[in-house]
């Protein structure tokens, strides 16, 4: 694992932390739960809890799905390439490249090549959102690639060690680091 | 493009993969230092977008490098192994154009020089002092 230079990370007095979606890009409840999902293997190892916000402007946390130039400066590349990206604490922007072809269900099947599985991309962008940077161990959700057909949102213990050492463990765990790592769901469906 | 799963995608509406952002990079393989050929310069472009190139290395312009194959394209080659566990050859082996051309997060890996993907390890910056904003 790795961290943002200076390892900025959201403050001790924030552990409660909302996030809300771009009301323009009007996603269904179906897109919204695979964020939730999302979110939900973070807390799980840590004292961090994520609530949806209904105003998107004032949320810690902001979601979007956009094309090519967005007004960040960092513009998407269409079909394949780079997919998302997110911003170091405390900006909290998460942006996706809407020319994607987003899987939102089940990804395995005999696919183009090209369908990508949104909770995979999310887990990620989210740790990003929480300081991490990337990693090179190819089972950890920080690699920075992923094959299309590809699904992989379990945290891996590289993952887990880095997000722990910025804000600790599951208090809810009784003081051990976390759940046990158990059964992955790596999955490729193509 | 949202979809339940895989089946669920309409035929005209399936990309043409060929057509994406890095395809041409399958043009480069065996490519090494001191070649001169067509699209280095983009790859250069795609090194330094994620931090293994300086903004300030090689070029006349932010977006004007050369076609050749030199000693800045060639350290990022190497960190660029070195980050992703392959062989540290330097050489645009085949091994390391198939994990260039894979979808990726648009976060670089190296951040003002001075992050690696390693372990939570911190090394000093690079002589070429990369400098990527996010």
């Amino acid at each position: 694992y790795s961290f943002f230079p200076g390892r900025p990370r959201w403050p001790s007095r924030r552990r409660d932390l909302t996030y809300a979606f771009d009301p323009r890009n009007q996603l269904s409840a179906d897109v919204k739960r695979v964020f939730a999902n999302a979110f939900s293997r973070w807390s799980e190892w840590t004292p961090l809890t994520f609530t949806e916000s209904g105003n998107y402007f004032t949320a810690d946390m902001k979601i979007g799905f956009y094309a090519g130039e967005h007004g960040d400066g960092e513009e998407f590349d269409g079909v394949l390439g780079t997919l998302a990206h997110a911003f170091a604490p405390p900006r909290g922007l998460l942006h996706l490249d809407s020319d994607e072809t987003w899987i939102v269900g089940e990804i395995s099947g005999s696919g183009t090549g090209a369908e990508m599985d949104l909770e995979s991309v999310a887990v990620h962008e989210i740790g990003h959102l929480l300081g991490l940077g990337h990693s090179s161990v190819e089972n950890a959700i920080m690699f920075p690639t992923i094959a299309s057909g590809m699904r992989k949102v379990e945290l891996d213990r590289d993952d887990v060690e880095g997000i722990q050492e910025l804000y600790g463990s599951n208090p809810g765990n009784n003081g051990t680091t976390g759940p046990s790592f158990g059964e992955r769901e790596v999955s490729r469906g193509c | 493009h949202f979809f339940p799963n895989i089946s669920s995608i309409p035929p005209s509406l399936l990309p043409n993969t060929t057509k994406s952002a890095w395809n041409t990079f399958t043009n480069l393989s065996g490519c090494h230092s001191g070649q001169n050929v067509a699209g280095i310069s983009k790859l250069k472009s795609y090194f330094r977008y994620f931090g293994y190139i300086s903004n300030n290395i090689n070029t006349t312009s932010k977006n004007n490098f050369t076609d050749e194959f030199d000693d800045a394209l060639e350290r990022a080659v190497l960190n660029y192994q070195k980050n992703f566990n392959l062989n540290t050859t330097g050489e645009l082996d085949e091994e390391t154009v198939k994990q260039i051309l894979k979808p990726r997060c648009g976060v670089a890996d190296i951040v003002n020089g001075s992050t690696t993907m390693n372990s939570g390890k911190v090394t000093p910056p690079p002589s070429n002092g990369n400098t990527v904003a996010h």
